[in-house]
């Protein structure tokens, strides 16, 4: 399972 | 993006108009901190280290791209524009901000997601603008009474803040893996800041009367 690491928050 | 996160950014941004139109109409700072201004020209430049590397999507790079230019334009209106920087409030203007800036970094050498140069700067970000308002609260707090805009100004903040918490909420509650304990945790503490302002600001609100703070 990836865990997500994006921020795709500002 | 759900509806709490746009309208996060979206008072956030708007935070940002009514500071600048402040600054521009009456060509003055007073009652603004540049301290806290400062801490959020280091905060976006911190967090948005990732616009070289990552694509979110061309919304996320534009409110990026904004928000660290119109940090940076307020920081140097208020320290280079001859007539702006005339009327800043230095001797109010007091609060030892570069204890927060160590005591941001320090927190995010040890609390991070990923010992990584981005990952640390990212942590340090969130935590740098979980505190970055108290030297305009001081400031608030000293001077006494608040002009409209500067009031306006850090309720759109507060607002932006509040608006965040429903966002994580919403998402926890929708995305199977949404766990961001570092900013979920830094922006209760940030918004908690902004408790005492809401209460003076709605008190002023309901009595139609001009926004005072107690000293």
């Amino acid at each position: 399972d990836q865990q997500e690491s994006v921020k795709d928050e500002l | 993006m759900n509806i709490f996160r746009l309208a996060g950014d979206m008072t956030h941004l708007l935070s940002i108009l009514v500071l600048l139109l402040k600054i521009y109409a009456t060509k003055s700072c007073s009652g603004i901190s540049r301290k806290t201004q400062e801490l959020y020209a280091i905060v976006f430049v911190a967090r948005y280290l990732d616009l070289f590397t990552d694509f979110i999507s061309v919304y996320n790079t534009f409110m990026k791209v904004v928000f660290i230019a119109s940090s940076l334009a307020i920081v140097w209106c208020m320290r280079f524009h001859p007539m702006v920087r005339r009327s800043y409030d230095r001797e109010l203007d007091t609060f030892r901000h570069y204890f927060l800036v160590g005591a941001s970094f320090a927190l995010a050498l040890i609390l991070h997601e990923k010992f990584t140069v981005q990952e640390i700067f990212w942590a340090f970000s969130i935590y740098l603008e979980a505190v970055a308002i108290l030297p305009q609260l001081v400031l608030l707090q000293r001077s006494g009474n608040v002009d409209n805009l500067t009031g306006q100004y850090i309720f759109f903040l507060g607002a932006y803040r509040a608006f965040y918490i429903l966002n994580w909420i919403y998402r926890y509650l929708t995305e199977p893996h949404f766990t961001r304990w570092i900013a979920c945790v830094s922006g209760v503490v940030q918004t908690a800041l902004y408790a005492d302002f809401f209460y003076y600001y709605f008190i002023s609100w309901k009595n139609n009367s001009k926004l005072k703070l107690p000293a």
